[in-house]
């Protein structure tokens, strides 16, 4: 996730995400970011706070193996450029997706509760809670 | 090649580079369509 | 030396390949679930009614990015491992789950070995010398140095390295691995801190890793880092106490294999005496290869050798042979001797295996009345200045040190890791392309190991060749050096 370009290309993919939403006729723009902000939540979740270990064999003695992948980003020491980008992202979209639904109620509720998912438990305080 | 390379299409079997590719050009497609239907 | 940095758009895509073949991985494996898929390995990782001892996403990649391309890695060859190999032909009709050979065998310059001075031959008078030996020892004394003792040809080989190295003593092993990892727990312990370069060989890993010692990295060859970690690290003393460190350790290695850079070694000296550390050299790939005499670092940055505590290295790399050596004062090396770990775990290296070292380094040093040796260190110079300069005229990345004999060129995106191999085979050349997780994710490359056995056309051949393959997978990417 340090790597070069890595940044550059989770944006591009989630904008490909909506790019592919909002090319189905019968989605409004509205739903479109409602449901870009929603996948992106419930995947950024999945992938960073419930796999654990790492894909490959580490030559770590399995000690990856108990922690999920935000906790092993950086070795987990807190507040690197990493993990602040990926805790800003979610944030940035619900806003993007409030504006565009004009803060409609559904909306902003189901924004609300899919980007607390993703950026709560980011916190250093549930670093390492199961 | 260049197409298969970029992609990483390269590493895959026969069927998998078609379901990505059937994606990708159906994606466009869809996106086109919406672009006339929206200009 | 020059690392330039991977253009962003190229890093784009290949951190989009990397996506895409995670998505389809994650299809592989749910039909796999589902029983529509049933390729999958043999055996099971987690075996029914045992401990799970992985987790299924452990094997993830092995799955279904590595046995997609995998013909391309540990490629049988059919013999000696020289300036030129033949490669046995394999092929698969289940996409590299199983493979058959074809009988055939591809002859090619082998551009994948560490042949650095070409001894690894089977005639000429190292040859010689090992099978004669043979007749002599046998071939094993299948026990230990701590159970059997220590034979002849080892005296004979330990003093020959000491002198070659022109230090006080020194001790060989029968592993280059072992070297490292069962020699660092000897040196190191408990209130000990080892400060070592990000970069640095597995087996330095693992034997920092097993001594107990804090391990503290530092960037690679970043001289300002390294100091700011010898610094905070005696100003703040050992975690929690804040008791002063017993000892620290610098340990790095000649050249980066893998990036085909040198070690600064005469300011990490100068680091080292500043703040009293000792330093551990690995000059598993520089001895025999850099260097007007082709004693490695030392020799090229022409410092003294008493200046370095620990010097390490194998004879894998240059003497065409295997094992490793610690060499240093009498005193370290006497403590080895009785604290080692390989003394009692690992069997007295073999008589061939010495023999093949021993006459090895005495046509390096001369010792044989030729001048073959300086003649074979002046090739392989000319051959990697000659090669890379060609490599960087052609518009490649090329990182490393210019007179490295490790020529790493950047490939970058995973599927050109196969389409270069199979391509450089199809046209006579073996090499070595290595991707993820041995290199960053977006800096896959193939990596030129170069010979003095290579003769200029070789050369030109396999520079002909890589022009081509170059061309047809695009991988002209460097803007410094534009073809």
């Amino acid at each position: 996730l340090n790597s070069r370009g890595v940044w550059l290309t989770y944006i591009i993919l989630v904008f490909v995400l909506h790019f592919i939403l909002l090319s189905i006729p019968y989605i409004t723009t509205s739903v479109a970011w409602t449901l870009t902000t929603t996948i992106h939540n419930l995947c950024n979740y999945y992938l960073f706070h419930v796999v654990k270990g790492a894909p490959w064999e580490t030559s770590d003695q399995g000690r990856a193996r108990r922690f999920t992948f935000w906790e092993q980003i950086d070795d987990g020491v807190q507040w690197t450029g990493t993990r602040k980008f990926l805790q800003i992202v979610p944030v940035v979209l619900f806003f993007i997706a409030s504006f565009y639904t004009k803060y409609d109620k559904t909306h902003f509720l189901i924004n609300l509760a899919t980007m607390l998912l993703a950026v709560v438990p980011k916190f250093p305080i549930f670093f390492g809670v199961r | 090649l260049q197409y298969l390379l970029n992609t990483a299409l390269y590493m895959l079997e026969p069927w998998e580079r078609l379901l990505f590719s059937t994606l990708l050009f159906a994606i466009l497609s869809t996106a086109l369509y919406s672009a006339l239907v929206f200009l | 030396e020059e690392f330039e940095e991977t253009p962003t758009w190229t890093a784009v895509v290949t951190v989009l390949g990397y996506a895409i073949l995670s998505a389809l991985g994650w299809l592989r494996d749910f039909l796999r679930n589902v029983g529509l898929e049933e390729k999958k390995t043999s055996h099971d990782p987690n075996p029914k009614d045992f401990v799970p001892l992985y987790q299924s996403y452990e094997c993830f990649y092995t799955r279904n990015l590595y046995t997609r391309i995998r013909d391309v890695f540990n490629q049988p060859i059919a013999s000696v491992a020289g300036a030129k190999v033949d490669v046995m032909e394999r092929v698969s009709d289940d996409f590299n789950w199983t493979f058959k050979f074809s009988g055939k065998k591809i002859p090619s310059i082998n551009l994948g070995s560490y042949n650095y001075l070409g001894f690894a031959e089977n005639s000429g008078p190292c040859s010689n010398q090992a099978i004669k030996s043979i007749e002599k020892y046998g071939l094993t004394t299948s026990s230990t140095r701590h159970e059997l003792g220590t034979q002849k040809y080892m005296v004979e080989l330990e003093t020959l390295m000491a002198k070659y190295l022109s230090v006080e003593d020194c001790i060989a092993f029968g592993m280059g691995f072992a070297t490292n990892a069962l020699n660092i727990p000897a040196l190191a312990g408990k209130g000990d801190l080892i400060i070592s370069d990000t970069l640095n060989h597995t087996s330095l890993i693992l034997g920092a890793r097993l001594s107990g010692a804090v391990i503290r990295k530092f960037n690679h060859n970043d001289m300002k880092d390294l100091e700011t970690e010898l610094r905070n690290a005696i100003i703040h003393g050992q975690p929690r106490t804040c008791r002063p460190w017993k000892k620290i350790l610098i340990i790095v290695e000649g050249v980066y294999s893998m990036e085909g850079s040198l070690c600064k070694l005469p300011e990490i000296i100068a680091l080292k005496k500043k703040y009293k550390a000792y330093l551990y050299v690995d000059e598993a790939h520089s001895i025999g290869a850099i260097g007007s005499h082709g004693r490695g670092v030392v020799d090229y940055w022409n410092v003294s050798p008493d200046d370095i505590d620990i010097h390490m290295g194998t004879f894998t790399k240059s003497f065409g042979s295997a094992g490793g050596y610690i060499a240093g004062k009498k005193s370290l090396i006497d403590h080895i001797r009785i604290h080692t770990h390989s003394g009692c775990y690992c069997p007295s290296m073999s008589a061939p295996i010495v023999y093949q070292i021993i006459s090895a380094l005495s046509i390096i040093m001369g010792l044989d009345g030729t001048n073959d040796g300086q003649k074979r260190i002046k090739q392989l110079a000319r051959n990697v200045r000659y090669f890379r300069r060609q490599l960087v005229d052609m518009g490649f990345i090329v990182y490393g040190n210019d007179n490295s004999p490790v020529v790493p060129v950047m490939i970058f995106m995973p599927a050109k890791i196969a389409a270069v191999n199979r391509e450089m085979l199809k046209r006579g050349c073996a090499v070595v392309t290595v991707g993820f997780p041995a290199t960053a994710l977006t800096e896959s490359r193939v990596r030129f190991c170069l010979s003095a056995g290579h003769t200029k056309e070789m050369l030109d051949d396999a520079l002909k060749a890589m022009d081509e393959v170059g061309h047809l997978v695009s991988l002209r990417y460097s803007k410094r050096n534009p073809p």
